[in-house]
């Protein structure tokens, strides 16, 4: 799964 | 940052100072579930541990700080400055019930197994259903809820709504889908389905608002 880290959003 | 993810905060922040004001001007937290409130501070606490490890923008930190503050202060109203006014035996839905699930749901099913990235997937679990205990106080009742307290869940529901359309948008602009997020979004959505209805057919035309048991 393409996900992002650090959370971006809140 | 997207048009839905931004009128998605702000409608969020409206919820907590619309809930912050209504307890403030009428010196009393008559309606409103301590219970929900005591688990959105365990969301934002959960989640914005990552004050201390990252920093994304100005504008995320500015509101991870407010969020925590605004909470924190909710649940001080509630449990010690207007105590008195607290329905407390009007607010028995078993959070331990929510809670346990949630963060063995988040040990088991989890981006990463790390101490912060569970935290963060209990923090997102948790969210979508922290806010059974104040749906079923205004249903249990049978009691009214307040107009201001209806306009309160309100912004508070259509801000993960219009997170769903900044994942849908973010996932066509950047390739960004967070699984967890999103199925944690939807079913948080689908909770405040019921009073979305109620909220436009009822409050929308000037009458007050009774979730039925």
């Amino acid at each position: 799964l393409n996900h992002f880290r650090p959370h971006d959003e809140l | 940052m997207n048009i839905f993810r931004l009128v998605g905060d702000l409608s969020h922040l409206a919820a907590l100072i619309i809930l912050l004001l209504k307890i403030w001007k009428s010196r009393s937290c008559a309606g409103v579930s301590g219970k929900s409130q005591i688990m959105f501070a365990m969301v934002y606490m959960t989640r914005y541990l990552d004050l201390f490890t990252t920093f994304v923008s100005v504008y995320n930190s500015v509101m991870k700080v407010v969020f925590l503050l605004f909470s924190f202060v909710t649940v001080y109203l509630i449990y010690f400055k207007f105590k008195a006014t607290y329905d407390g035996n009007h607010d028995t839905f078993r959070v331990e019930f929510l809670v346990v699930p949630v963060a063995g749901l988040a040990v088991l099913v989890n981006h990463e197994f790390s101490f912060l990235e569970i935290l963060w997937t209990f923090s997102i679990y948790l969210e979508s259903v922290a806010i059974l205990p104040q749906l079923f106080m205004i249903s249990k009742t049978g009691c009214e809820a307040e107009t201001i307290t209806s306009h309160y869940l309100f912004a508070l529901g259509i801000y993960r709504a219009l997170y769903i359309a900044n994942w849908i948008f973010r996932y066509y602009m950047e390739g960004f889908f967070d699984f967890i997020a999103i199925v944690a979004g939807c079913v948080q959505t689908i909770l405040y389905c019921d009073f979305f209805y109620l909220y436009v057919t009822k409050v929308w035309k000037g009458k007050r608002l009774t979730i039925p048991a």
